[in-house]
């Protein structure tokens, strides 16, 4: 582990190489799984980060890469685990996290999208299913959640970027990313979604204006995340309902999370807001996934109060 | 991507905003954000990824229509390989 190279991007055969890595030298504190399978067939994998316990504790999630050009998703993810596990004996703060808390990490959400944005395509975002009926390939993950089917924000059209899919859950990554929440509903009391280009940090809803019932926690939250992420290096971030704050959508995982009964939903816009757009250069890995690591402590640790 | 450059557009009002969706209506362009450009809106920032071959025609429509842009990424090529230059300059330095 001590040889990985967390200041650089890595394909995802590299990303899966060093989760059975973690999985084998960590584990203690570390836990692999596979919860499905990519329309390519590729495993799923989710890294499971916390102290073994006899009784069920409660947890939180993070997806990182649902998006594939959005390659400092799936870097964090590496470095969350990274800095957990290295921090864990000498950081009351991270201790208390992984002894009282489990956080389910899916590094790479997208595993087809992802593999094809790092050998065909850079800018490919959606997944690579393919409709019979059409030429055109891929959905947009983060529309693929049953919210608000296809509406604002999102296309019917297979051609299209911000195509939905033929029908909610009609990707295999999203149909079983739900289905393990939906197991685990009881227990995941955070769901956290990485993305890249805003620097925002949102809430639900994103399909309406209206506000969610426990905005007054949701929101200090949201707030004492990124007072946490400001700490680091003096980076502002916007944080906000997704709808207000970005812009009204057809619903995104977040709500999907928040409406499946996980109080905190999140989705962070990682850096930046347009200067280098998806091509984040590696020498901002480590600031970024950094300062993005005092926001999720920041909002793990309010969840233990709570 | 050799050649295909990044516009940043900001339309100033409702008109521009109309005439913005149009001209990326009728070229195959990759949005950066917003996602689609349905949600283009006054004073909101549009980075659309555009083709060598589009980007001359989409410089004409602008200045045509008088509205505000700039090319924040003019050789995207150059800065995809600019992204992972980091592991082999950290080799350098030790």
């Amino acid at each position: 582990e001590s040889q990985y190279d967390y200041e650089v991007y890595h394909s995802l055969e590299e990303i899966q190489s060093w989760m059975f890595e973690m999985n084998k030298t960590q584990s203690h504190l570390v836990d692999m799984f596979s919860i499905g399978k990519s329309y390519e067939g590729r495993p799923l994998y989710v890294l499971q980060i916390g102290k073994r316990s006899r009784h069920q504790k409660k947890a939180v999630w993070i997806d990182c890469g649902v998006h594939a050009r959005e390659w400092i998703g799936p870097a964090f993810c590496q470095w969350f685990v990274k800095e957990a596990i290295n921090s864990y004996q000498y950081d009351s703060v991270t201790r208390r996290l992984l002894n009282q808390l489990n956080f389910y990490i899916m590094p790479v959400f997208n595993v087809d999208g992802y593999h094809f944005s790092w050998t065909t395509d850079r800018f490919w975002r959606k997944t690579r299913s393919k409709n019979h009926k059409f030429h055109c390939r891929g959905v947009d993950a983060n529309r693929n959640w049953k919210v608000k089917w296809c509406e604002e924000g999102a296309s019917s059209h297979p051609c299209d970027d911000t195509y939905c899919g033929p029908f909610p859950e009609s990707e295999p990554e999203v149909k079983a990313v739900a289905k393990f929440l939906r197991k685990h509903k009881k227990r995941v009391k955070a769901y956290i979604s990485i993305h890249a280009y805003a620097q925002m940090l949102l809430y639900p809803y994103s399909y309406k204006y209206a506000t969610i019932p426990n905005f007054n926690c949701v929101e200090l939250a949201a707030h004492n995340a990124v007072t946490a992420l400001y700490s680091a290096y003096g980076v502002r971030y916007r944080y906000g309902p997704a709808s207000t704050t970005l812009y009204v959508s057809s619903g995104s995982s977040i709500d999907w999370a928040y409406r499946n009964g996980i109080p905190y939903a999140f989705a962070f816009e990682l850096r930046d807001t347009g200067y280098f757009g998806f091509l984040l250069p590696e020498s901002l890995i480590n600031p970024t996934c950094t300062e993005t690591m005092r926001a999720v402590k920041a909002i793990a640790s309010g969840l233990l109060k709570k | 991507y050799a050649g295909d450059q990044v516009f940043r557009i900001t339309p100033s009002d409702d008109e521009e905003v109309q005439v913005l969706k149009n001209i990326l209506g009728h070229m195959k362009v990759d949005l950066w954000q917003p996602n689609t450009a349905s949600l283009i809106c006054k004073n909101a920032t549009v980075d659309v990824h555009v083709k060598r071959n589009d980007t001359q025609g989409l410089h004409a429509h602008l200045k045509q229509q008088h509205i505000d842009y700039g090319v924040f990424i003019s050789n995207l090529q150059k800065e995809i390989e600019k992204q992972t230059g980091y592991r082999s300059s950290r080799k350098r330095r030790s």
